[in-house]
């Protein structure tokens, strides 16, 4: 008996061969290669007393726990199971060879020299992919997902979105931190929509840039794990934007549509370590987050050119009526534009139009003046006229006139856009007592 | 004021009393200014005409809206900001009060009302204020029969042709000459006892101007020889329209 070393090819022969083989010898070969190859011997030379079933002299092969045969003969016999060039192949790296040759060679008296045999062994590459290939029956798969054979063994890969385990032969999905950047894209349980695994942590996170908003859409089909009393016991996903928590979802009655309004949503897929739900799938897209539709407020205020949707980035201009002052608070503006922000808002608030004011009057000296109109302020379009204290003066006027109109620009004007106010002048020579001679 | 009456209040309303270098009159123009006679600010031959135009300024009284000099007083003082003298006025040469014609600016406006009211000045056109006979009149705070007057006076006088005038000037043989320019007139007569006299020097010779209804300062009260004793002599202020202008301007 010899072991056979762990050679890729060799060669094996009778005791003495190519002399004849002796008498009452059994001979034990163990051929073994490396694991990843099988063996495949076959016999250049064959030559051994034929007998009915080989009961007298014979070569016993064996492999993977089972008998391959036993041969005997020498070509042309016509007892006996003459090997010829038939290959055995075994489906491990192992090949059990026996000889046996009984007390003698005699045929009628005769002895025949039989030579015996030479065989070669070659180590032929095992394709453990090939199931067809499995040294057991029940032998399960080599690899979970992919399996790629190579000269002397073997390696596996899986799917995408899975990792092969330590075991190197399974695969767990991986989901843990899946990021998405692109504007628009679909993300879905694992294998969907195949049932997802069990024992599930998955995080999918959307990060775009700011000013954009996130919308999710729900595809058919949805089913997730739940309990029609208990809400979502089993699994769970939930649906975060900006840290704070839109929705958890279950059941087999899709979410639909959901408007995030956020630059940064993550979905959490939780699963326990049971069921047979198809998972879920999302499309995502995304657009410039939207701001309020600006609105005036008072009937003053003029929105330039207002459009119908604003959104990150757009800006409106406002200013008012002729006569009319655009007011922030307090502060008087020249102007007004606000941007629509990336979280959504207007970076500025609506201003009010304040109807212009203009003031007092300036009082004339040695006159006066009176309100026109009947509501006598000093607000837009409010009239007045100057008048002199008669008969001691007379009013002197630009060619605007006496009546002075409160102007858009804040000013008291006259007729001719001037500011300038009329002046009183002494009326000389009118004495009130003039003398008058009775006596003449 | 002789041979006068006493004013009613308003009929006179221009009427300033001055006290300068003693007792004198002036006229409102405009709301700012009194017309009056170099002499009362620079009497002629006086030993303290060094003193300046601003320090004359800042002493100088002047009254208005009154026709009672205790009143006028009660009323308060209006301040003078500048002095004008017309050029022509010599105070050494006592032989002549031509140019005898003076401005003083207020400091501030006066308001007017029924007792304080400016004197309008001629048109430029008009010489008919002037014609021998045009009657006019004369107020002033002088003397009043050898007494210096506490109420306002008028007079009523009329111009005399230039020729008149000359001839009874000359006709008076003074030992001192003096001089009868084209710059005066003379008004009053020769032997009604009306005139004016010491203290009215600077008030104004007012005319009707019947075209407009507007009493018009036509004069002002200059010089004379002795009071009520013949005529009385006034700057002639059509003559100075143009220095007046410049001074106070358009309005």
């Amino acid at each position: 008996s010899s072991q056979v070393p762990r050679k890729l090819f060799g060669e094996i022969r009778s005791p003495s061969y190519p002399k004849p083989y002796p008498n009452n010898n059994i001979s034990i070969w163990d051929i073994h290669v490396p694991e990843g190859y099988v063996v495949k011997l076959t016999f250049r030379y064959f030559d051994l007393e034929p007998s009915e079933s080989c009961f007298y002299d014979y070569v016993k092969i064996k492999a993977d726990k089972k008998n391959l045969g036993r041969y005997c003969g020498r070509l042309g016999s016509t007892t006996g199971n003459h090997p010829g060039r038939k290959n055995f192949v075994s489906k491990g790296n192992k090949m059990h060879l026996a000889f046996h040759s009984d007390f003698s060679n005699e045929d009628n008296g005769t002895v025949i020299p039989y030579k015996g045999f030479l065989a070669y062994y070659q180590a032929v590459d095992l394709d453990e992919c090939d199931p067809n290939n499995a040294a057991e029956e029940d032998e399960r798969p080599h690899c979970q997902h992919f399996c790629h054979n190579y000269v002397g063994g073997y390696f596996c890969s899986c799917q995408a979105g899975y990792q092969l385990q330590g075991d190197h032969h399974s695969c767990k999905a991986q989901c843990s931190s899946e990021l998405f950047t692109e504007a628009s894209g679909y993300l879905s349980s694992p294998a969907y929509p195949q049932p997802y695994p069990e024992d599930l942590r998955c995080n999918y996170s959307i990060r775009l840039q700011k000013g954009l908003s996130v919308s999710l859409k729900f595809l058919e089909p949805f089913e997730i794990d739940d309990h029609q009393q208990v809400h979502c016991p089993y699994d769970q996903l939930k649906i975060q934007a900006r840290g704070r928590e839109i929705g958890e979802f279950c059941g087999k009655e899709s979410p639909g549509s959901i408007e995030t309004n956020s630059n940064e949503v993550d979905i959490l897929f939780l699963t326990d370590e049971s069921g047979f739900s198809r998972g879920w799938k999302i499309r995502y897209t995304s657009e410039k987050i939207r701001c309020p539709q600006p609105v005036p407020r008072d009937q003053f205020t003029i929105i330039r050119d207002l459009q119908p949707l604003y959104q990150f980035q757009d800006y409106f201009v406002v200013s008012c009526k002729t006569g009319y002052n655009l007011m922030e608070g307090n502060q008087k503006l020249l102007s007004f534009t606000a941007v629509c922000q990336a979280d959504g808002t207007w970076h500025r608030s609506m201003p009010r139009c304040e109807i212009v004011n203009c003031g007092n009057p300036t009082d004339l000296t040695n006159g006066a003046f009176r309100y026109v109109n009947q509501s006598a302020n000093n607000n837009y379009q409010s009239e007045i006229t100057y008048r002199c204290n008669e008969p001691y003066y007379h009013i002197v006027t630009g060619t605007g006139g006496d009546r002075f109109t409160c102007s858009a620009e804040g000013t008291w004007v006259d007729q001719d856009g001037q500011v300038r106010i009329p002046a009183c002048l002494p009326v000389c020579g009118k004495p009130v007592n003039p003398i008058t001679e009775l006596e003449r | 004021i002789l041979g006068g009456k006493s004013a009613r209040r308003g009929s006179f309303p221009w009427q300033a009393l001055t006290g300068i270098h003693g007792r004198g009159g002036g006229a409102l123009l405009g709301d700012r200014w009194i017309l009056t006679a170099a002499h009362t600010i620079f009497p002629k031959g006086a030993l303290e005409n060094n003193v300046s135009l601003d320090q004359l300024a800042e002493e100088a009284n002047v009254f208005l809206g009154h026709t009672k000099v205790e009143e006028l007083h009660r009323m308060g003082n209006h301040p003078v900001r500048r002095i004008f003298i017309h050029p022509d006025y010599n105070p050494k040469d006592e032989h002549s009060f031509n140019g005898d014609i003076a401005l003083l600016e207020l400091k501030y406006p006066v308001s007017l009302g029924p007792t304080v009211l400016p004197i309008c000045l001629p048109d430029t056109t008009n010489t008919t204020f002037y014609a021998d006979g045009r009657m006019g009149y004369v107020s002033g705070f002088g003397v009043e029969k050898n007494f210096i007057s506490n109420d306002l006076k008028y007079v009523r006088l009329p111009a005399v042709a230039r020729e008149k005038c000359q001839s009874w000037l000359d006709s008076k043989k003074r030992d001192i000459p003096v001089v009868f320019s084209e710059n005066m007139f003379c008004a009053g007569f020769l032997t009604v006892k009306q005139d004016t006299c010491q203290g009215d020097s600077g008030s104004v010779f007012t005319v009707l101007d019947t075209a407009s209804g507007r009493w018009v300062a036509t004069g002002i009260v200059s010089w004379g020889i002795g009071c009520a004793e013949g005529y009385g002599f006034y700057t002639k202020i059509l003559n100075y329209l143009d220095w007046i202008k410049g001074i106070v301007g358009e309005d």
